[in-house]
């Protein structure tokens, strides 16, 4: 099973065009495996991107040295998908299989 | 189906239990379609809602193309459930179930949902293996309308790999054959999250559709209705003008085959949850998405084509 620990999910809103082709263009470096769950679709519109541990400082220094801000909108992913399965466990009251 | 729990994510067995319960409840309303086989073999199942007749106008709403995009699986079992508890009492869905049938695909993609389940929380395609390297197709852009044009991508590691060919995910091809098949659905609404949108026609190209004015108008009272009930708030318009450029789309195809109220919603998140959004969020999600179904499902209704 793939794990997300450490994975976040950074949020970028471009505000220039400059800053959405920045944005854009990093949607073809595959060597950072960003996977975008909103992809860039316009100025001040939200761009949500869940990146690897891995990826996460080269990421975050390419964003600062470009200007382009950005906030962490989920500090770690593993954490909400554990908790979303205990939420699962704890609500399977389970309906007969057929 | 009372006691089944609409405020928790489920998995695919679980939905397909839940699916034979209300079949098994609802024989003179509720009958259960299977319309084709997934790649890994698992049955394509299609609730139909229907008071009678033969080969009736239909609308046709599917959950669940993006395996990842759970609120619209779980929207989808509330969806049907709302229909069985309403399809007497309220008026607006009553007359509706008068004129016309309606087909709903929950598990629209399920071998994506069970590897989503077991092995991948984040994955999105298709589990079919057309290629050495890499694993699924986007069945968001498998349809054939605009097919391999750019808003798409050919690469099949892209989350947005478009595949071989047109319809060459199973999954897609049934709904295709379906859609054919049957050849009187008039309303054609594909759900997926998130981003709160409500888009029409056309994604591969900026020509504006020909039914453009009534799908905004359309749209507009059903965004209208939608966040009359928690705020929630939505924007709409064409899929190219309102996010971007996307080739080989559902609703793109399903317009093309002459099925003017083709839509397709991006239910919530409004706050920072993405794909991983809290259950507790399910049945608000599933009842803000149902006032602007209903809003669609009527305009079809009274305005027959």
């Amino acid at each position: 099973t793939e794990t997300f620990v450490g994975h976040q999910v950074l949020r970028v809103v471009p505000t220039t065009d400059e800053e959405l082709q920045k944005v854009q263009e990093l949607q073809d470096l595959e060597n950072l495996q960003l996977d975008f769950w909103v992809a860039p679709h316009g100025l001040g519109k939200p761009v949500d991107i869940r990146v690897p541990f891995a990826s996460l400082q080269p990421l975050k220094v390419h964003l600062e040295s470009n200007g382009i801000s950005y906030s962490i909108m989920i500090e770690d992913v593993q954490t909400l998908v554990d908790h979303e399965k205990m939420e699962m466990l704890r609500g399977r009251r389970g309906l007969p299989l057929s | 189906t009372d006691a089944f729990d609409y405020s928790t994510y489920h998995n695919l067995d679980e939905i397909n239990a839940f699916i034979d319960l209300l079949v098994a409840e609802n024989s003179n309303l509720v009958s259960k379609l299977e319309i084709g086989r997934s790649t890994e073999n698992r049955p394509l199942y299609v609730l139909k809602f229907s008071k009678g007749g033969t080969n009736r106008p239909a609308i046709w709403i599917d959950t669940g193309i993006h395996s990842r995009e759970w609120v619209t699986q779980a929207s989808g079992v509330w969806f049907a459930k709302k229909i069985v508890q309403d399809h007497e009492n309220n008026e607006g869905l009553a007359s509706i179930l008068d004129k016309m049938d309606i087909f709903l695909e929950i598990v629209t993609n399920p071998d994506g949902f069970v590897f989503t389940h077991t092995q991948n929380r984040m994955w999105r395609k298709t589990r079919s293996k057309h290629s050495s390297i890499c694993v699924g197709v986007d069945p968001n852009r498998n349809w054939d309308a605009g097919f391999g044009a750019s808003g798409a991508s050919s690469n099949p590691c892209s989350e947005t790999y478009h595949g071989p060919y047109p319809n060459s995910e199973p999954e897609v091809k049934a709904i295709v054959d379906f859609v054919k098949s049957h050849g009187n659905i008039k309303a054609f609404i594909s759900i997926h999250s998130y981003s709160q949108l409500l888009l029409y026609p056309y994604g591969y190209t900026t020509t504006p559709v020909p039914d453009q004015k009534e799908l905004h108008e359309i749209s507009e009272r059903a965004v209208a209705a939608l966040t009359s009930l928690y705020g929630t708030k939505y924007e709409y318009g064409s899929i190219i003008t309102t996010i971007y450029k996307a080739s080989g789309a559902t609703v793109d195809w399903t317009y093309d085959q002459g099925i003017k109220y083709s839509f397709t919603f991006e239910l919530r998140d409004t706050g920072r949850y993405g794909f991983l959004l809290p259950a507790k969020q399910i049945i608000p999600t599933a009842e803000e998405t149902w006032e602007a179904l209903m809003v669609i499902m009527q305009h079809a209704a009274d305005h027959p084509y």
